[in-house]
Formats: structure tokens, C-alpha cells, sequence
């Protein structure tokens, strides 16, 4: 593996952002790129991880290999990186090792560290090919803002998607809030929009502790999309540029 | 808030 980022930043958020929910995971390389999936301790939230050969320049992975990897570990290697540095990955075939490359952008400093990998025996889940009921775009930090403002109110949200908006609910001990959307375009600035589509309506819950902990992908995309469907987990997608994304998958609570 | 449900209520192991 030879994998070169032109910007170390993008990995380093990619990390910060997953590493509170899962603490050892495996970084699937192959010639299409580095992929992961992995779920949270407690099996409520699904991370699902997709960095395309494209998104590196260049990408070469001659044979699949699984980089097992502590996201503690790893932060504390990419924590040496500057957002700006030009960041390779490099593995053999039968690695004991990640090596990581830090280059300065004015090339007067080279920093290169290795990180010890471990074996994780990791289940996979197949998540379908999903038809959503509802799908929700908004800017990522307003979608942030939200949760954590209701996180103040209850640990759990009910979100209703109808033709008119997406409404974000939280019922608790000192009162209720709730926030709601329109659909909106606005012309200066679409980072601004927000879009629904909608095939029927959805009306579902979920915990705010998760979706805050999502919320920490927020510096990767200036947007977040939501799909629902009732009685199936939410997905929150980050897309990245060249079809690379970081999804989060979270069951909903379910009715008593 | 009712109970959490699991995710792999949801998806298969693969």
C-alpha cells in the first residue's frame, strides 16, 4: 500500500471524528481504497468509513490487506501531522506496521512514524442497498447545533420528516423543544440549503448522545444528509469530495 | 424515549 494525501487534514478529521465510538478498527485496503466499518461497543451505531483510490494522488494497493489499527494510537501519531502536511500511508504485505510520512508543504521537514498494528477480529455487517422513505439535506452545523441544543432538553429526539420540513423534537423534565426545517435554496450560497425529498412521511426516534457524537464529523462537510425510514437505522452521511464518505448508521429506540 | 434497539437488530452479520 502507497496511499498519498495532499493534505493530512482530511485523515486527521476522519480519525477525530470516529474515534470516540470505536476504539480498534480495521482499515481495509485495497485498489479501490481504504474502507471501514465498525461498530460501536454497545452495537447501536455502525461507522462506515469510504476513502476512494481517487481521493489519493497517488493510490497503489497491489493485494488486500486489513491494517488493524487503535484510533488512540493513531491519534497520537496523526497529532505530529499538520493539517497542511502532506501525509502517505505506507504498508508492506504482511505488515507488522503502518508507516505514516509527513511532509511539509515547503519540504524542509520530513516526519515519518511507525504505528504497530494489532489483529482485530472484526464483524462485518451487510447493510443494504436502501430505498429511503425521507432524505434530509441541511448544513452540517446547523444539523450540530440542533442536537446538541436538545441534548440540553432529553437524551432523545424525535425526528418527523414530512413534505413541509424535518422537525427535530425533544420532550424533557424542565419542558419540550423542538426545531424544524423548511426546505430552502439559497441562491448566494447552497452550502446553505436545505433539501428534503420525500416519499412518504417519517416520524422516528433516536438517542442525542450518538448523533452529538456524530456531529464531531461536522469540519469534514459543509453539508449532512439524513435518510430515514421508518422502522430502519438512520443514516447520517459526510460526503467527501471524490465519492469518499463517512456514514454513521444508528437503530432507532423503538416504541415501549 | 423508549428502548434502544440494536443495530444488528437491523443488519445481517457478512
Amino acid at each position: 500500500l502507497e496511499a498519498r494525501l495532499e493534505a493530512a487534514d482530511l485523515f486527521k478529521k476522519v480519525v477525530e471524528a470516529i474515534k470516540d465510538l470505536v476504539q480498534h478498527c480495521n482499515f481495509d485496503c485495497n485498489d479501490s481504497g481504504i474502507a471501514l466499518q465498525a461498530m460501536d461497543n454497545s452495537h447501536v451505531a455502525l461507522v462506515s468509513m469510504m476513502l476512494t483510490a481517487d481521493t489519493f494522488t497517488p493510490f497503489r494497493c497491489d493485494r488486500n490487506i486489513p491494517l488493524g489499527i487503535d484510533l488512540t494510537s493513531l491519534t497520537k501519531v496523526l497529532r505530529a501531522a499538520q493539517s497542511s502536511d502532506i501525509l502517505t500511508i505506507k504498508s508492506e504485505d504482511a505488515p507488522d506496521v503502518v508507516n505514516l510520512v509527513f511532509e511539509g508543504k515547503d519540504q524542509d521537514r520530513i516526519s515519518e512514524y511507525d504505528l504497530k498494528l494489532m489483529d482485530i477480529d472484526q464483524e462485518h455487517l451487510g447493510i443494504p442497498d436502501t430505498e429511503y422513505a425521507a432524505t434530509a439535506s441541511m448544513p452540517a452545523a446547523d444539523f450540530k447545533r440542533i442536537c446538541s441544543d436538545l441534548l440540553l432538553i432529553s437524551e432523545a429526539v424525535s425526528i418527523e420528516c414530512t413534505k413541509e420540513g424535518i422537525t427535530f423534537k425533544a420532550e424533557g423534565d424542565i419542558g419540550n423543544g423542538s426545531v424544524t426545517l423548511r426546505q430552502h435554496s439559497d441562491l448566494e450560497n447552497s452550502d446553505k440549503n436545505v433539501d428534503i425529498s420525500l416519499t412518504e412521511p417519517v416520524a422516528l426516534s433516536f438517542s442525542l448522545k450518538y448523533l452529538t457524537g456524530f456531529c464531531k464529523a461536522t469540519g469534514l462537510s459543509n453539508q449532512v444528509r439524513l435518510c430515514l425510514s421508518n422502522d430502519v437505522p438512520l443514516m447520517v452521511e459526510y460526503a467527501l469530495a471524490n465519492n469518499s464518505y463517512l456514514r454513521f448508521y444508528l437503530a432507532p429506540k423503538i416504541g415501549d | 424515549g423508549g428502548r434502544q434497539a440494536g443495530i444488528t437488530n437491523f443488519y445481517a452479520r457478512s
